[in-house]
């Protein structure tokens, strides 16, 4: 894994963000549902936790599609090319390109036929990655690899990503190390080790 | 565009590719000390990506000078691809493949290969106590 130089991180009084999508988008619960779990698989693993919330002023973390020339110097290129972009931390900008074809179910099957299709879940927890203070990673199973064929949907964490994140912001304390914690059974440990 | 799934996509987009930069196959096999037509266009993306320092704030020429080859090599380094220093066939299909348009090289530090990584040795001091964590970091 790899950081950005000077390795930024959000700081330890802000580990509960919350983010919030441009109203501008019209986004179904459906597609909405796909960023809360891509966020979840970050979480399970480390001491952050994520909130929606409607206003997209005052989160910490602002998620927007837009196409061509959004205003940030970072252009977008229409279908394929770049799939979207991220900015480090404290920053909390997320951009997808809005050309693209998010598949947002995730079905694999008839994914092969369709080499413009994209998976939204796999390209949101990468770029939840980079919000948080992730670069690239050079290992090609990784979340963090830049590039992702079409078709393809990527969305476990692997042992890179989660050494990563965690070197950033400590573990979770239920987490394993193996199987994610369930969420609706999450406890913190209150024993003598606090 | 939103799709509850792939065969959901209408068939005109479906096999859409990413014209721009399917652009680039013409620059198959070019290398140092060429001038191709054009070539200026695979500068701008390796530099958007970190690979040519913004530094470079001129208009891009299309020879295949040593800039482009610094950038060719340092980016089959990352990708693992063979380093030839030239456009070669996997190096193209690689590059037109869709990715973050996050860069690779921020400030000259390739995010792909600062080789950072943390170990952990743990040396159980004598007796059994409570073993002891040493962390190394390279």
């Amino acid at each position: 894994y790899t950081l950005f130089p000077g390795e930024p991180r959000w700081p330890r009084d802000r580990r509960d963000l919350t983010y919030a999508f441009d109203p501008r988008n019209p986004l179904t619960d459906e597609v909405k549902g796909v960023f809360a779990r891509a966020f979840g698989r970050w979480s399970e693993v480390t001491a952050l936790n994520f909130t929606n919330i409607e206003s997209f002023t005052t989160s910490d973390i602002t998620i927007g599609f837009y196409t061509g020339d959004h205003g940030d110097g970072e252009p977008f290129d229409g279908v394929l090319g770049t799939l979207a972009h991220a900015f480090s931390p404290p920053s909390g900008k997320f951009h997808l390109d809005a050309d693209e074809n998010w598949v947002v179910s995730g079905d694999l099957d008839s994914f092969l036929s369709v080499t413009a299709a994209v998976d939204l879940e796999s390209v949101a927890v990468h770029e939840i990655g980079h919000l948080l203070g992730l670069g690239h990673s050079s290992v090609e199973e990784s979340i963090m690899y830049p590039t992702i064929t079409t078709g393809k949907r990527k969305v476990d964490l692997t042992s890179d990503d989660v050494e990563g994140i965690q070197y950033l912001y400590g573990a979770n304390p239920n987490f394993n190390g193996t199987s994610p914690p369930a969420a609706t059974t999450r406890e913190r440990d209150t024993g003598s080790f606090g | 565009w939103f799709f509850p799934n792939s065969s959901a996509i209408p068939p005109s987009l479906r096999n859409t590719t990413h014209v721009f930069w399917d652009a680039f196959s013409n620059f198959t096999g070019c290398h140092h000390g060429q001038n191709v037509d054009g070539l200026f266009r695979i500068k701008k993306y390796f530099q958007r990506f970190g690979y040519i320092p913004e530094t470079y704030t001129g208009n891009f020429t299309d020879d295949f000078d040593d800039i482009l080859k610094n950038a060719v090599e340092l980016y089959q380094k990352n990708f693992r691809l063979n380093v030839t220093g030239e456009l070669d066939a996997l190096t193209i299909k690689h590059i037109v493949v869709p990715r973050c348009g996050n860069p690779d090289v921020v400030n000259g530090t390739s995010l792909m290969h600062n080789g950072r990584r943390k170990t952990f040795e743990v040396n159980f001091s004598p007796g059994g106590k409570v073993p002891r964590l040493h962390t190394v970091k390279h």
